[in-house]
This record gives structure tokens, sequence and C-alpha cells, in this order.
């Protein structure tokens, strides 16, 4: 349903935010 | 302008799309690079989010009635699903090389895919979305263009019980809609064609009122004077609701990219 979808799709959201975190983290340094 | 015509749809993707072009950018002007970190677990629950968004858009295409959306939707659960694969890839391969420059493109693409994944299926779902209100829209205006043809009454009682329900859902998601909507001016349009169908509903019903009352009177022998201004008032007051409904259908289908076409 509509409510799982676009919740599904922020959970996967948050998780590339904070993959590209980790990354940068690193790069950043 | 904002990019993502929905505040759903933008305060999902805006953080990662800000991310990624800080990854971009850092990407470039890094060439030679520093060694990553272990990525395996931000990876891995990339991999176990994409998996479940897939479940989920898999269950939504097979419960849809909508074409459109079970023909668009699988493209972009793939794309969603390659940038899994090379973000998993990119990650195997900065165990064996910190400093794997293959590895980081990956890396990059893959965050990419994700986003535009991402962005294509919520798009596909949200255009699925729109043409349910549409749908409703179409019933109002299959309803107005039989205001002309009610003569009795108790017709007029049976209009109104088709009409209202139908009417009250279109006005509810049409105002759902517009809050919705990052793009001032389709929101203001919405907001104002859906007032105007408001307001104008009464007055309609009002003038078929009239329009019932002069015929019945010709009927029973009386003058029928103002039968025909009182039905081209009644057309008239139908007509306009139809342009406000086809103005909303239009606004509807408006995504911030039609900006250009729009203006």
């Amino acid at each position: 349903d509509a409510g799982e979808m676009v919740r599904q799709a922020r959970v996967l959201g948050q998780a590339t935010a904070h993959l590209i975190q980790s990354i940068k983290g690193e790069a950043e340094r | 302008m904002p990019v993502f015509h929905t505040k759903t749809i933008e305060s999902i993707l805006e953080p990662v799309a800000q991310q990624v072009s800080r990854l971009v950018i850092l990407h470039e002007e890094a060439e030679d690079g520093n060694a990553m970190p272990d990525l395996s677990r931000p990876v891995q629950a990339v991999s176990h989010a994409v998996a479940d968004l897939v479940k989920v858009g898999r269950e939504t295409i097979n419960s849809s009635d909508d074409p459109i959306l079970k023909q668009d939707m699988p493209a972009a659960l793939h794309r969603v699903e390659g940038a899994s694969k090379f973000l998993e890839e990119a990650s195997a391969m900065l165990k064996g090389d910190p400093y794997s420059g293959p590895a980081r493109k990956k890396l990059i693409e893959g965050s990419r895919g994700i986003l535009q994944g991402t962005s294509a299926l919520l798009l596909c779902f949200d255009e699925s979305e729109v043409r349910k209100i549409i749908r409703e829209c179409k019933k109002v205006l299959d309803y107005l263009a039989v205001a002309e043809v009610i003569e009795s009454m108790g017709d007029l009682v049976q209009f109104l019980k088709d009409l209202s329900p139908c009417l009250s859902k279109v006005s509810r998601e049409v105002s759902f809609r517009s809050e919705e909507l990052t793009h001032q001016v389709h929101r203001e349009i919405l907001v104002r064609c859906l007032d105007q169908v408001k307001s104008l509903a009464p007055i309609l019903i009002c003038s078929m009122k009239i329009f019932i009352h002069i015929i019945t009177q010709s009927k029973e022998g009386a003058e029928a004077k103002g039968a025909r201004e009182a039905a081209e008032n009644r057309n008239y007051l139908a007509q306009r609701m139809t342009d406000e409904i086809n103005e909303i259908i239009r606004v509807l289908q408006l995504t911030t990219y039609d900006e250009d076409e729009w203006d």
C-alpha cells in the first residue's frame, strides 16, 4: 500500500545517506 | 524552483540527492583518494532496504489494476536492484584494495543509481495515485454531462445522490493533493479551482430546480416563459464546473519538470 511503499523508500534513502556519510567521513580526512 | 514535486518525495530524496552531490564533488577533488573504510555494514543496510522496497514494489505491481504502473514500475525496481549490486561489488573490491579507483566509481554509480531508481519508483507510484484522483474527477464530469437532461425532481434527487459523494471525494483528495505539492503556483490553482467547484455546485443544483419548476408549471398549462433562459443558466453553470474540473485534471498531471511547458 501507499504508506508502506513510502516508508520503505524512506528507509532506503536514510540507509543510502548513511552509507555516503561513511564514505565521505573517510574521504574528508 | 523545487526539484521534487511533492513534499513526501522531496523529504525522502532531497537529503540523498545532497549527499550524492557532495560525494561526486569529493571524488572529483580527490582523484587519488585516501584509503576507504570498511563499508560492509552500511552497504548491507542499503541492500536490505532495497530488498524490502523491491518486495513492496512487486506486491504493489501485482495488486494494482493500473496498466501504466504495471508497465513502468519494474524498470525502476531493476534500477534500484542494479545499483545495490554495484554497491556490494564496490564494497567487496575495497576490502581487497582500499584505494581502488574502480571501486570508488562503482560507489558513486551505485549511490546515483539508488537515488535515480528510488526517484523513478516514487514518481511512478505517485503518478498512479494521481490517476486515481483523475478517475474520480472524470466521474464528476460524467455526472455534470447529464445535468441538462434532468427534467423531474425525482431525477434531480437521484442526480444529487450520485454527484454528492463523488464531489466530496474529489474535494477531499484534491485538497490533500494540493497540500502535498511543492510547487506553489500549481497548489494555488488547485485550491482556487476547488473553491470554484464548491461554490458553483449549490448554484447549479438551484438552477436545475428552477428549470424543473418552470417546465413543470408549463406541463400544468402555465406559461413556459423563461424555460429557455433557465436551461441556459443551468448549462452555463454545469459548463463552468466542467471547466474547473478539467483545469484540476490538467494541473494534477503537472510536475515541476513541466514548468517550462506550463509557462
